[in-house]
């Protein structure tokens, strides 16, 4: 099983919009695909129209009193199963902290269900926690949607340099250039500079674009419900291009 | 000492750019005032251009050998002091639940500066943790900026679920509509509609700028460098509106 993480410190950048899209197409595309909405908030759970479970978890998993599979749901569509968020899990660092390898919980949880999915993706909150660790153990990859302004920016070096003293030899940083507006001069000066210093940056943008913002509409990926549409496009060209990364 | 705390568990919706203008203009208008940067990113920190403090803190005010008016600094800015951003507040949800009193420990860290200041604004990072809870007790106000769109304002929902459940009956909620765009006609519609349901959204809207991306390249609050720009005069009628709620 791939572990593909949405991630950065800053929030709002696209973290949940590009995690429920990849997660989408790589099941169109016939892998056996699970997205654990790991971000209390829920909103990868809201657009598959999945009901977060209230205060059941996190305890209870740390304490090996219950299994993740058991939280697993099946989604509207084929071969996309979905932990739906669990608001227990605004607690997830005092739970780990008082196991033994508190970094390593997520790794443990995962282990029982790794042979029945070829691909995981974990949407998370942004924050650089305990949760994170958490994540940076147990993801191959972390995809980094970075939105092209100073701020958003300024988060990927704090990124490498939290790495720098902590190193992952084993993850794979893949950021990209999200929410994009060609129309500001910030935006467009930013996407020329940045990948000359950051060759790890991916050839795919996806563009700000009002569909995108439907989805909490129509509840559901816009690759699914706008195929056809400019930000659905890029997506298709930003899975193919995270898939060769496999 | 009056304490206000941009809020929102939803991330990249204007949190810092509200509490770094509001800040600077309530410092501006006499105000002794004290901008405290708890979120571990340390964007409010980067617009004052101080140098967040790394890896000194959270153990140490916890455990009582240090206090919080040793890590206040002076900004460029006459009457307005800044507590910069520790990366080791990443870590407070841990720190804290190790103490008898673990949502208190906010309150109890503000105990001796408050009588040197006449308001504080604290700027969190997103999220609905034990960090949450200690800004929750702090705070006299929570100022929430929406974005009108269904996930924002989701959020606002579940903000309601989470005090009907855990009553803080002294703090007072402050939703406005943040970084709207009047073209995008879901910003229109929720705009026109949700007054209606919450009497308390405030009047004022902040309309989403191009001069607000250039905090990041002036490192500066916008009504600053551009006092007679569309988000500044907004930042005013904002500040003039909550002014009124103390
Ligand atoms: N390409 C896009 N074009 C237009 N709007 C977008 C785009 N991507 C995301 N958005 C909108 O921006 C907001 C933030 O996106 P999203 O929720 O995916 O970010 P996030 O990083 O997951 O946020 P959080 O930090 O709260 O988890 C959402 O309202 C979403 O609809
Ligand atoms: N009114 C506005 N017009 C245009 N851009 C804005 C506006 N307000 C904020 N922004 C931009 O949107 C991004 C998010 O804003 P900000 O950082 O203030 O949000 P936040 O809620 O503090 O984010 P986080 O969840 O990461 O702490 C920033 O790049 C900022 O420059
Ligand atoms: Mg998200
Ligand atoms: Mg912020």
């Amino acid at each position: 099983m791939k572990i593909l993480a949405t991630y950065n410190i800053k929030g709002g950048v696209g973290k949940t919009t590009t995690a429920t899209n990849l997660a989408y197409l790589a099941a169109w595309e016939g892998y056996r695909t699970l997205l654990w909405d790991l971000d209390p908030q829920g909103a990868a759970s809201f657009y598959f129209r999945i009901k977060p479970k209230l205060e059941t978890g996190v305890r209870g998993l740390m304490r090996k009193k219950s299994a993740l599979d058991e939280a697993v749901k099946a989604t509207d569509f084929e071969g996309l199963d979905l932990i739906p968020a669990d608001f227990s899990f605004r607690n997830f660092d005092i739970a780990a902290s008082d196991t033994k390898q508190p970094a390593k919980q997520l790794l443990r949880l995962l282990r029982p269900i790794s042979s029945e999915y070829d691909l995981l993706i974990i949407d998370s909150a942004p924050s650089i926690s305990l949760t994170s660790e958490n994540i940076f153990y147990a993801a191959d990859m972390l995809l980094i949607p970075l939105i092209p302004t100073t701020l958003s920016v300024r988060t990927y070096y704090q990124l490498l340099d939290y790495f720098r003293k902590r190193p992952a030899q084993h993850l794979k940083l893949l950021p990209f250039f999200s929410m994009y507006d060609r129309r500001r001069a910030l935006h467009r000066e930013i996407m020329r500079t940045l990948p000359n210093e950051f060759r790890e940056i991916l050839n795919t943008s996806i563009p700000n674009a009002k569909k995108v913002e439907r989805m909490g509409l129509e509840r559901a990926p816009v690759v699914h419900f706008a195929p056809q549409s400019k930000p659905a496009r890029a997506y298709r060209k930003l899975w193919a291009e995270v898939e060769k990364k496999f």
